[in-house]
């Protein structure tokens, strides 16, 4: 038996819709410890891994560990009819083939079940090493999605480059050039608003704009944003989710020819 | 632009 209360139901939304662009078939691992997945995009330029600790849950039952394979637009299409403060409870049986997704009101009064088939999805699951990064970026993870639609505007990649002076993105298109330069911040009034610049080397990577832009559909998740490079390693885009844990992107980078 | 690498460039499958 698997079952999985979380009061904040919102929460469970805004998960969905943040990983829904990028892949669309996946499969939710349960154990005792919590859900986890990791999936790739169709190219496998990015691979998305989301964790949700066991204790973060409000009601967290999972008898034997379940890989449910589930289309990410069908269960987001279906969390839409939930509303933001209903409270959400996910069930499957061990050996069944479907899963339930019931909505309750926070008074109460309107309970609503949905029963979803599972899919039978064969993914491959990367090892992913623990890496020392040559630099760590902190933002307000709104700024980190307007720097990357502001620059999509001309171009399709971004080169971004931490030095000792901060964080610099740049791209270039048809039209013209563009160059945003973040500095080291910490003296605004609230740590969330900050940029903090963690460096032990310079180091200068490009990537395709479209992923990133993709990622920043985590943006409601966290109002803060990690970012870790180094130059032989796909780059990290971290997004917490409170008490729970997180959701992190890796995006490999454009290579020099 | 460069060429673009994939995950598995970097990550093993386990």
């Amino acid at each position: 038996m698997l079952e999985l209360r979380l009061l904040q139901g919102g929460l469970l939304k805004k998960v969905l819709e943040a990983m829904r662009e990028l892949v669309t078939d996946a499969n939710f691992d349960c154990s005792r410890s919590g859900c986890s997945l990791q999936a790739m995009d169709s190219s496998h330029v990015a691979l998305v891994a989301l964790l949700l600790r066991s204790d973060g849950f409000d009601h967290f039952r999972c008898d034997r560990n379940r890989s449910m394979g589930m289309n990410l637009n069908h269960v987001a299409k279906l969390l839409r009819c939930a509303g933001n403060d209903d409270i959400v409870t996910l069930k499957a049986d061990d050996d069944g083939d479907t899963v339930t997704f019931m909505f309750e009101s926070p008074k109460q009064d309107k309970i609503a079940d949905f029963e979803m088939k599972l899919m039978d999805i064969q993914s491959e699951h990367l090892g992913i090493p623990e890496a020392e990064y040559q630099a760590i970026v902190k933002m307000p993870s709104q700024e980190f999605a307007r720097i990357c639609r502001d620059l999509s505007t001309i171009g399709d990649t971004v080169v971004i480059s931490v030095t000792k002076e901060g964080v610099k993105f740049s791209t270039k298109g048809d039209i013209g050039s563009a160059n945003i330069v973040c500095r080291q911040n910490t003296t605004v009034d609230k740590p969330e608003e900050s940029t903090v610049i963690e460096m032990k080397d310079p180091v200068s990577l490009t990537f395709a704009l479209r992923y990133l832009i993709s990622f920043t559909k985590a943006t409601p998740l966290s109002n803060t944003v990690t970012v870790s490079m180094s130059s032989d390693l796909p780059m990290v885009v971290e997004y917490k989710i409170a008490d729970m844990g997180y959701i992190r992107y890796y995006l490999a980078p454009k290579i020099d020819e | 632009g460069g060429k673009q690498s994939t995950i598995t460039n970097f990550f093993r499958r386990v």
